[in-house]
């Protein structure tokens, strides 16, 4: 289970808007 | 703003791909686990984007992933 999923990702960071 | 389709997704660069796909999962990542939302939404960017295409437009199919991504941190956290 939970094959491909990384738990060492990079987390995202949402872009400010404008 | 429309759903998101592979024609769109296919003029960006490969980087760019991944943050048009992550700024529609966030959200809807958020909805479903607001706490660790960027760290899922991270996990899940790793998947192939005709995937991500497919959880965008199918809530079950998102939702078991967020589930499974879930289940992965806990099982690493436990470990550690």
């Amino acid at each position: 289970k939970g094959a491909g999923l990384n738990p060492n990702a990079k987390v995202w960071q949402e872009i400010p808007q404008g | 703003q429309g759903p998101l389709t592979a024609t769109m997704l296919s003029s960006a660069s490969p980087e760019e791909q991944k943050e048009m796909l992550g700024e529609r999962l966030f959200p809807l990542v958020r909805s479903i686990q607001p706490t660790k939302a960027s760290k899922i939404t991270g996990m899940l960017l790793e998947l192939d984007n005709s995937e991500l295409l497919h959880m965008l437009e199918s809530p079950e199919s998102l939702r078991s992933m967020v589930d499974e991504a879930i289940g992965v941190l806990q099982a690493h956290q436990a470990e550690e």
